[in-house]
């Protein structure tokens, strides 16, 4: 199928059975097509997405939801990370006005292998040379998450970091990392720093310690390093 | 080269291995 086919089908009126298979079939498409057709998908697909990645955002709480909603939420993510995979994928999603508020809107701790996923997205745009600081932008947009969920803004990562799921304490800990590491000023490298411990990081690092696990291992090294490194330039 | 692919895959293997948080 063409890009241009799959905006079409998702411009119509899909259910949620139809948008999955839409979904799961685009996603193969951008994993596997050449850039230009990504581009041919462009501007105008990543709306769609991100139109859809909303709605059913809004729609989580509302009884009736079987599962499926959850299923296309974290198809989307899927499709999203194979979207950025160049940079004119990736500068779509950079300057998207919503791209980065609805990918930390997908925090969902209830999630976990949905929010694995997202966590590593955010990471890597955290750490993406850019002029416009993308690590301030994902830093922002979980500060106003957080508000307007009025929970703590690190709390869904802590949560995330309690779960079972290695994958995703080890996307939390790759997302603290690349956004502390991002910021200029030591003085606030320290604040993000305590006011994670406040939230029950130093913990949450306890219980990582006892994990065998190469993936965690590096995260807590960095961790402990970096916060070891501005301690002694304090 | 602004047709290049894989630019997440190869942010995402930084962070794994942890050679996107070294220090320059």
């Amino acid at each position: 199928k063409s890009a241009i086919v799959y905006i079409q089908e998702l411009r119509g009126d899909l259910r949620d059975s139809q948008l999955l298979s839409c979904l799961e079939s685009l996603r193969v498409s951008l994993n596997n097509n050449p850039v230009s057709w990504v581009q041919t998908f462009g501007d105008e697909g990543l709306a769609l997405l991100l139109t859809f990645l909303r709605k059913l955002q809004d729609e989580k709480d509302e009884p009736g939801n079987n599962g499926i909603g959850v299923k296309c939420q974290h198809e989307i993510i899927r499709c999203l990370k194979a979207f950025m995979n160049n940079k004119h994928g990736l500068k779509a999603m950079l300057t998207s006005a919503e791209g980065i508020t609805l990918l930390v809107r997908a925090i969902n701790p209830k999630v976990s292998h949905m929010m694995a996923d997202v966590v590593k997205l955010l990471s890597a745009i955290c750490i993406l040379e850019h002029p416009d600081n993308p690590h301030e932008r994902v830093l922002e947009c979980i500060t106003e998450q957080g508000e307007e969920q009025d929970v703590e803004r690190f709390q869904p990562l802590m949560s995330g970091m309690n779960k079972n799921s290695i994958a995703l304490k080890a996307g939390c800990m790759q997302l603290i990392n690349a956004l502390i590491s991002r910021v200029e000023e030591l003085d606030f490298r320290i604040h993000l720093r305590s006011e994670l411990m406040r939230l029950g990081l130093r913990e949450q690092l306890k219980e990582v310690k006892s994990i065998e696990n190469e993936e965690l291992r590096v995260q807590l090294l960095v961790f402990e390093e970096q916060a070891e490194e501005d301690l002694d330039d304090l | 080269d602004g047709d290049e692919t894989g630019i997440m895959d190869g942010l995402l293997e930084a962070l794994q291995s942890g050679a996107a948080f070294r220090r320059k």
